[in-house]
């Protein structure tokens, strides 16, 4: 995503 | 990770599991929405396609993994299994599923955080996430008595995103600069559209009676 963190989330 | 969140990952891991153990345990699928079964696949498959080129953890890759392989299991059952095929009420579970689909789509083509093929449709997943329960809330209100596992299966799928509203509250309160607002708003929408069950749930559960939703 833009601000750079991968989706850590499920 | 903090503990709501992990509390919400086992709420959603266990009403699969209750769903699973339904649908084993009697043979049936009365009561459950194909429909919604299929949007939650959906959901699963265009969320977690990092799956194919990016590592978080174990827990997390697990996680996916079961998730993608228990709801395609669920519509093998429904679907293919010879006698739970035949408790399947196509008839009632009548919903418009492309009517949820689309405009998510297009919300997604046009709020996301990335305009790239694996944003647009992780962004798709998060929003169809929160009204794919619709089609099985509808089905609960046609089918008079609702069989407590379906019940309970539905109930825990609510508290999960309800237990990921502590987790942003808390991640908001703890990582200065922490912004999901696409998860933020559609999560709080799912969880909005589980009060009214949730109302019914827990009067049934109070009065020792048997769930049913006003149609």
């Amino acid at each position: 995503a833009a601000m750079g963190a991968p989706h850590d989330e499920l | 990770m903090n503990i709501f969140r992990f509390a919400g990952d086992m709420t959603h891991l266990l009403s699969i599991i209750v769903l699973l153990l339904k649908i084993n345990a009697t043979k049936s699928c009365a009561g459950v929405s194909l429909k919604t079964q299929e949007l939650y696949l959906l959901v699963f498959v265009t969320r977690y396609l990092d799956l194919l080129y990016s590592y978080i953890s174990l827990y997390n890759t697990f996680m996916k993994l079961f998730f993608i392989c228990s709801s395609g299991c669920v519509i093998w059952y429904i679907r293919e299994h010879k006698t739970v095929s035949q408790t399947y009420d196509s008839a009632q579970d009548t919903f418009r599923v492309l009517f949820l689909a689309c405009p998510c789509m297009i919300l997604a083509l046009t709020v996301n955080h990335d305009f790239t093929v694996t944003e647009v449709l992780w962004t798709f997943s998060i929003y169809l996430e929160a009204v794919a329960i619709l089609p099985q809330l509808v089905l609960l209100q046609r089918t008079k008595n609702v069989d407590t596992l379906t019940g309970n299966y539905v109930f825990l799928l609510g508290g999960y995103r309800a237990l990921y509203l502590l987790n942003w509250i808390y991640r908001i309160l703890t990582e200065p600069g922490y912004r999901q607002w696409i998860v933020w708003i559609s999560g709080t929408i799912q969880t909005a559209i589980y009060c009214d069950f949730f109302y019914y749930y827990i009067k049934s559960w109070r009065n020792n009676e048997r769930l049913s939703l006003p149609s």
